[in-house]
Order: structure tokens, then C-alpha cells, then sequence
């Protein structure tokens, strides 16, 4: 299992560079492990440089660039092995404008190979959809699914 | 494997019997104002998909799961969810690998009894629990991110990450 | 002292149940001491009834509903002793844009009495700034704040 | 009370000098990209009111708050913070209710030496942090949350929040 686990880790390390530089628009990211000579129980430090940054812990990271942090890190294991659905709750939130855009645009590019469900409050992201579903208490504690067109929700 | 529909019938905020249809592959977007059950219905995935831990569905104990009241509405005895899987691929493993359309139901009663089907029979946990096995879908799955939780990784510990990495070995 | 945090808590209980049905725009919410016989030690507890819901435990809310009550608690200690300024870091990232507009409103009703400093992505938010100011990173990693007006940061 | 200027100088990610002014009373929005440096004028803000807990500035160290280099900048040796109150209202305490505004300034090394001035003069951290005493901005402060702390009031036990009341009795 160890040859299975550096495999796997080479597989998610590769990605991982290159979904970095993908979601910041530069920069580099490189995921290390803590010890080498055991694969048993090694466990993954993260760096990142965001884009004309130096190297860095994540820990010195402001909110949103450690979501990005995650969501290429997430998303890199999620190429190693592409599971067949996807489901992300707000994950968009702390996003600015131009993250938004260069996360969605990487959804967009592997729509066809798997489904994504994401629940948010972003106009953006709705915007990117392909179908769009509204949820409503229209009576008071009770959940209905309506269906809900672009426009709607559009400001 | 897709997911074709998911119904809700008492789970949560859903007294009412509710069905959601999902396009074969793509983006779809749930939205809604604050409270009124979006992430509920991600809570109703992760259950039926085998999740048994009450604290992971946002609840005190798995009778938290059965629709509660509201003002003008009274508590129900059940909750039960169904996921329709689209298996035309054919990635599903044995001995689902040739049925084109798989149903997984979960039912919990509020005197603690709990159902689960696979296709139409009544089957343990336990399997729903292996079919998913594999798909990077398990307990510590990179794919399903709940709400608030995508920091997760980032305040892990370093060897806490390498348990996402065996979901996706 | 006990007579003193008595007379805090009845103030605060006062506010936050006016505060709550302000920012949910309805519903009820409620403050409970844990040990009410022992002012010196005892805890408080937050019960929430959104509008045409039952009254439940804090835990049981979705995402947003707990950001609303918990601003609905600071705010009630705010107006029982009001600081001399406050500053929120992205506390309106997880409401709707009911939420968020109700919550603005109460802002803009207190803004003669205190400095409020909100640091937002959220283009409603800003939409009622008297001022606003941008943090940008011109030169790679140096950060530099510039005067921005409300036209630039509009969709 | 209130915040007439905050000035920055070699404080995280600012390097060169750097001044808000910000006016007497109403809504102030601070905004940029992910990453600008929002967040750390508010750590400004906290630190030269007397934090002193490098956890609560995002830091390991204090020495974490000197600007650290970038691309094509070199590590700054010392990081600066002036902070003028306008006290035209007369709410400060004493020795300071008569003087119509005041200025604080900390300063730290990074041989770990730290400085502090209050009108421009000397003092202790102590003198810095006893002068916000009762005024709401203590350490349990209601009226400062820091980026994805809204949570810490539902999150925290019972006996927690009383910590907040305390602050405002
Ligand atoms: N067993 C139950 N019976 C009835 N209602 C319930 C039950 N469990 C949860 N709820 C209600 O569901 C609501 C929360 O729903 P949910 O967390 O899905 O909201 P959401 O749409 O995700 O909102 P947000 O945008 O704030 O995250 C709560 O108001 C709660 O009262
Ligand atoms: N000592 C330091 N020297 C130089 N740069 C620093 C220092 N400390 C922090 N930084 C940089 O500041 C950036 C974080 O800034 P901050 O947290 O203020 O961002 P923000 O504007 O709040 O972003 P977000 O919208 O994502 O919350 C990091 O990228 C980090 O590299
Ligand atoms: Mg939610
Ligand atoms: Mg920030």
C-alpha cells in the first residue's frame, strides 16, 4: 500500500500545482511531505505563493486565499480519481470577483465528465449554471423545490 | 454513476413528499434565502448514502433528521429519502454493474427503527456503505464539501490531509 | 457585582429579543441564563424562532440564521453599552440579500451614534457606505489604499 | 471617541508609510481582492489598542507582524502603527478627558524589542490598554469581529458568552 500512496501523492501533487496556479491566476503551490521515509504515516504540509508573494505557510494566507488553497487541494484529488458527483455548499462565499470566476471557469471546463451541485448566494456562479432550482418556505418551515429561470435572480 | 433524482419525503424541513430531478452531467445551482433548507437537502444525500454520525447531518441525535413541526404543521413519526442512481456507464460495482438504474432508500422512525432498501429490497447499512466504497465518496470524501467546511483543510493537521489522499488512492 | 451583571443581562434580554425580530424581520429570540440562581457563574442561553418556525436550540439553524442571531447578540451589548467604534470583518459573507439589507439598515439608523468600519465583499453593503476606501496590491505583495468610489466597485 | 487616522508603517503587508483617515461618524467600507490587505488594517487596528496574543493577529510570532518581503522587496527591520483618537467629545478617562485628541503608537523590533507612546510620551503596554478599559474594546470585545468569528457567539458554551457581557456591564 505505501507504492499505492506515493503514486496516489505524486498523482495529487502534479494537479495540485497546477490548479494552483489556475484559481490564482499565478503563482505556485507545492504540497511536501512531513517525512518521506514513511509513507505509512507521513502527513502533507501545504505551501503557497500567491502571485508576487514569497513562499509561504498557508497559516500567514488572508480568508480567501486559504479557501482557494483548499478548494485547489480538494479538487486535485478530485482529478486523481474523479468521483461521480460533486456537491459544494457556499464554498464561494469568502471568494472575490475574480476568483469566482477563474473557480467557475474550472467547473465549467469538467462539466462534462461529472455533475456539479452547488448551493450558494452568488449571482455569478448562478450565471454559470446549467439548471437552477430555488428552494422556499412559501409556507412558513416548509421546504418546497421550485424551479427558478436565470433572470429571476439576476440583480 | 449520476444522480437521476432525490426524494424527501418527512426528512428535515420536508414534510411534504419532494422530488428533485438533476441533469445527466453539468452545474446545477440550488439557491434560496437563508433557513429555507438547501443544505438540508445535501444532509439528505449524505444520509441515504450511508452517513451515520448525527453530528456530520447538523443534528443532536438522528431523530433531529424527521421533519419537527413547524407553526402550523405537526411533528411526523418518519423520515425517508430516495436517491436514484444512473448506472448506464456501468461503473457501479458487483453485483450492480449491469442494472441501468439503481434506487437506494433510507427510512428512520422516531421510535429509533431505521430501513434501508437497495433496488427494491431491503438490504443493511452495511451495503449502502460498500457501493459507495471507491467512488471517493466515503466518510472522508473530496467531493461533497458541507457548508462552512472548506477551511477543513487548510486547519487540518498535516496528517490529517493524507486521509482525503486514501479516499482518492 | 451580581446586582450589576443582573442589570446588564435585563438590558442586553431587552435588546436582543428587539434586535432579532428587526433582523429577521419577524419571528422571536431569546435569551435564558443557565443557573439563574447563581449570577456569578452562570451561562447564557440562545433560543431562536424564525419567522413561522418553531422555537429551537441555536444548533438546529441554518448557516446564515446563526450569523443573523449572533450579530443580533453583539449588537444587543453594543446598544447597552455602545463603543466608541465598531469594526466587522465580512460578518454579511453568509446572509441573502434580505438579510443583508436589514442589517445594513440597522447600521445606517446608528451610524450617528458610532463609527462603523466594515471591511465587505458584497456590493449592497457598500452601496450604503458614506465612505469608501480600497486596499490594493499595485506593486506584488505591497499593499496600498486608495480612494474609490462607489461607480467603480457597482456590477 | 473616535478613529480620525490610523497610519501604518512596515506593518504586514505595508512596507511604506500608509494613512486612513476616516471620517467622524457613519459607515466606513473597506474593500479590495482576496489577499489585498483588508484584514490585516484591522490587525493593525487591534494590535497598537494592545493585543498581545500573535494567535489573535494570524500570527505565529509577533514577529509576524514586520513586513516580511516581497518579490522585490527586502524583510523590514521594525513595524510601526499610530493610531489618533479624536476625543473632541471629552469620553476618554483621566489624564486624558481634557485633551482634544491623542495619539497611540506601538513600535516593535525585530530583536524583540517593543516600544509604546501615548501623546508623545513613553508608556507601558499597560497604559495603552488601560486606556480602552470600559470602553466596550476590551479583549472580549462585541465590537470588533475578526473575519469568520461572527460563529464564536453560537459556537461558544454558555458560560463563554457571559464573557461578552461582562465586557459590556
Ligand atoms: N427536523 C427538522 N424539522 C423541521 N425543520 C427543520 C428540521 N431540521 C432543520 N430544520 C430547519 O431547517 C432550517 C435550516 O435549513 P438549512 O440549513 O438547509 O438552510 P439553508 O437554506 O442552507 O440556509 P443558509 O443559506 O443560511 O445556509 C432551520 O431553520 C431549521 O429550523
Ligand atoms: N508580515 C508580513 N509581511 C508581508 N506580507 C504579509 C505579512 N503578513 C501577512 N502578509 C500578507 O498579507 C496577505 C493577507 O492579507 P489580508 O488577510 O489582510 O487579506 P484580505 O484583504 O483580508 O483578503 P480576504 O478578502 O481574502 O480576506 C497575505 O497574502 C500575506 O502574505
Ligand atoms: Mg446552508
Ligand atoms: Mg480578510
Amino acid at each position: 500500500t505505501s507504492t499505492r500512496f506515493k503514486e496516489t501523492y505524486e498523482k495529487v501533487q502534479h494537479h495540485f500545482a497546477d490548479l494552483f496556479t489556475k484559481l490564482f491566476g499565478g503563482g505556485k503551490g507545492e504540497l511536501r511531505l512531513t517525512d518521506p521515509t514513511n509513507y505509512r504515516e507521513t502527513g502533507i504540509d501545504i505551501f503557497a505563493q500567491p502571485p508576487g508573494k514569497r513562499l509561504q505557510a498557508i497559516r500567514l494566507l488572508s480568508g480567501g486565499e486559504k479557501a482557494l488553497v483548499a478548494l485547489a487541494f480538494l479538487f486535485a484529488m478530485f482529478l486523481t480519481r474523479p468521483s461521480p458527483f460533486c456537491v459544494l455548499d457556499e464554498v464561494d462565499a469568502p471568494l472575490d470577483e475574480g476568483n469566482i470566476d477563474r473557480f467557475n471557469q474550472l467547473l465549467v471546463e469538467w462539466s462534462d465528465m461529472s455533475q456539479f451541485i452547488l448551493i450558494t448566494h452568488n449571482k455569478r456562479t448562478m450565471a454559470r449554471a446549467k439548471s437552477l432550482f430555488g428552494v422556499t418556505m412559501e409556507q412558513p418551515g416548509v421546504s418546497k423545490i421550485i424551479s427558478v429561470s436565470l433572470e429571476e435572480v439576476e440583480p | 454513476m449520476r444522480i437521476r433524482r432525490l426524494e424527501l419525503i418527512g426528512f428535515k424541513s420536508f414534510p411534504f413528499a419532494t422530488t428533485i430531478e438533476f441533469p445527466y452531467e453539468g452545474i446545477t445551482a440550488i439557491v434560496g434565502p437563508n433557513g429555507c433548507g438547501k443544505s438540508n437537502v445535501l444532509d439528505a444525500l449524505m444520509w441515504v448514502m450511508g452517513a451515520t454520525s448525527p453530528k456530520l447531518l447538523r443534528s443532536r441525535s438522528m431523530e433531529d433528521v424527521i421533519f419537527a413541526g413547524s407553526e402550523n404543521l405537526e411533528p411526523l413519526g418518519r423520515a425517508e429519502v430516495r436517491l436514484t442512481i444512473d448506472n448506464t456507464k456501468k461503473l457501479a460495482s458487483e453485483p450492480y454493474r449491469e442494472i441501468p438504474e439503481i434506487e437506494i432508500r433510507r427510512v428512520f422512525y422516531r421510535d429509533g427503527e431505521s430501513e434501508f432498501w437497495l433496488n427494491g429490497r431491503r438490504c443493511r447499512l452495511r451495503d449502502i456503505q460498500e457501493f459507495f466504497l471507491g467512488t471517493g465518496l466515503g466518510t472522508n470524501s473530496y467531493a461533497i464539501i458541507e457548508q462552512g467546511k472548506v477551511d477543513a483543510v487548510t486547519l487540518a493537521r498535516p496528517e490529517g490531509r493524507r486521509l482525503f489522499l486514501d479516499e482518492s488512492a
